[in-house]
């Protein structure tokens, strides 16, 4: 099953999201491939991998139809692969306006990579240009992390509005998985506000799990690890592992 | 002074230290412009403008060539106006990829309006496309927020890239202002960590004026307000009273 995790909106949790998320999902024994779509390449150095050793890239997938199975690197968790960022990813927008099938480029290089791999997550850059729409036109669903801040509600009907435009125009299955509410702070009322304002708007399809703002979460990535393997006792640990398992049920009926 | 306010990694408080700096401004009696540049238009809503209510924005003003006089706004503040987002804006670097002096267009723009105002912030998106690269070919400096996590130093190198890019080729006099220190949380090792390489990394440019992790400069926004008229006496509120008053200081010699 293929994710896109996306969120214009800057700093909400995408990262942190598919980073910890497919590390869970590893642990479980699926086999996981995390595909970094974001030219800022935070999936990459949050997993330890130095941009500047890699050779193939997400890039050369899109751009100059490298396969997955060149690109993709070993990570240290057994069953967990990474398709890493570069930085030529930053032009690969402006390099793709005037190409055909301009959407459908990820799609394409993902479509072998299906049989071998349980998950494939999608990490999207906080914009909605043509880096995440080729990563929703490749998608059986979206999950989106929703920040318990105010302008969490702003962007997401735009979002909402993209995600329809693509499943009329490009692909035609795709669905909001699940809105996942992340860095939860229960000593304000703003995060309580917030998640009541998304479950009204979403119902049945926001996540039980709520993912607390939780310091290790943040310290994780300066260790080139998951939470699971810096901390794995702490709040966004437990919570990240809970929502894995969720989703596992909810997303794959057995 | 024309200031572009930006940094691709998305949730640093780029529009948080746009408005609360601008309002700090404007009650300092200077005269002030707040430019949303982002699609999100987190400062048009952040100011408790509604965008269904913009007849002018500045998509027109850098599309359409509409003067800022026809598209400012007046805000509860005096001596703070706005020139607000739109959602056409989201179209606006596709639009703008194949059209004659691209970059320029806001440059062109706000030409006229600097006689008018003392300070000019741009708030850009999170990356580093066509429209942060209209704001950087328009400014007389960039002010960059770090946030203190991890990431922070990771996409500075390539924001620093794209300035000298843009000072060689299109505005010879920009440079990064100032590196202003965001959401720092005293309780964590990594906020400290972090702080000392970013002052390691760029030395007196950073502002000595912290600003703290403060839920109220969270909720400010809720309520269409600046910090300063929410809750002026909070913790968000005095730093960037003080980031204001240090920065009027050093960036406008008397
Ligand atoms: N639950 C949490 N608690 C505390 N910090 C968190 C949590 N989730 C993420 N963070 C931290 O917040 C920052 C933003 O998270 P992250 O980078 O995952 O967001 P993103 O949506 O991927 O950002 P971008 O839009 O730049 O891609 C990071 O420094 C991350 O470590
Ligand atoms: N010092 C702070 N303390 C607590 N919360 C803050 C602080 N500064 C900003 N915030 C909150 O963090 C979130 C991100 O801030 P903001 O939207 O200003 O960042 P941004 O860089 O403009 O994001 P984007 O990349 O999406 O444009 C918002 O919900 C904001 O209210
Ligand atoms: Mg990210
Ligand atoms: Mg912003």
């Amino acid at each position: 099953m293929i994710l896109a995790v996306a969120n214009q909106k800057g700093g909400v949790g995408k990262t942190t999201t598919v980073v910890n998320l497919g590390a869970y999902w590893a642990r479980a024994r699926w086999k996981v491939l995390l595909v970094d779509l974001d030219p800022q390449g935070h999936a990459t150095s949050g997993l330890g991998v130095h941009r500047a050793y890699v050779r193939t890239s997400t890039y050369d997938c899109l751009i100059q139809g490298a396969s997955v199975r060149q690109a993709a690197l070993p990570t240290e968790l057994d069953g967990l692969d990474l398709l890493p960022s570069s930085l030529d990813l930053a032009g690969a927008e402006v390099e793709l306006v005037n190409s055909p099938g301009r959407e459908q480029r990820l799609r394409q290089a993902l479509e072998p990579a299906r049989q071998r791999y349980d998950w494939i997550l999608v990490d999207c850059p906080p914009s909605l240009g043509l880096l995440t729409v080729n990563a929703l036109a490749a998608a059986d669903g979206v999950l989106v992390p929703i920040q318990c801040e105010f302008y969490a509600l702003e962007g997401v009907a735009q979002l909402v509005r993209t995600v329809e435009a693509v499943r009329r125009a490009l692909n035609p299955g795709l669905q909001v998985a699940a809105v996942i509410l992340t860095m939860y702070d229960p000593r304000t009322n703003l995060s309580e506000q917030v998640a009541r304002e998304v479950r009204a708007h979403f119902g049945a399809r926001v996540a039980k799990t709520v993912v607390p703002r939780s310091v290790r979460l943040a310290e994780a990535p300066s260790h080139g690890k998951p939470v699971m393997l810096y901390d794995p006792y702490s709040k966004g640990a437990q919570a990240y592992e809970a929502l894995a398992q969720e989703l596992a049920a909810s997303l794959r009926p057995a």
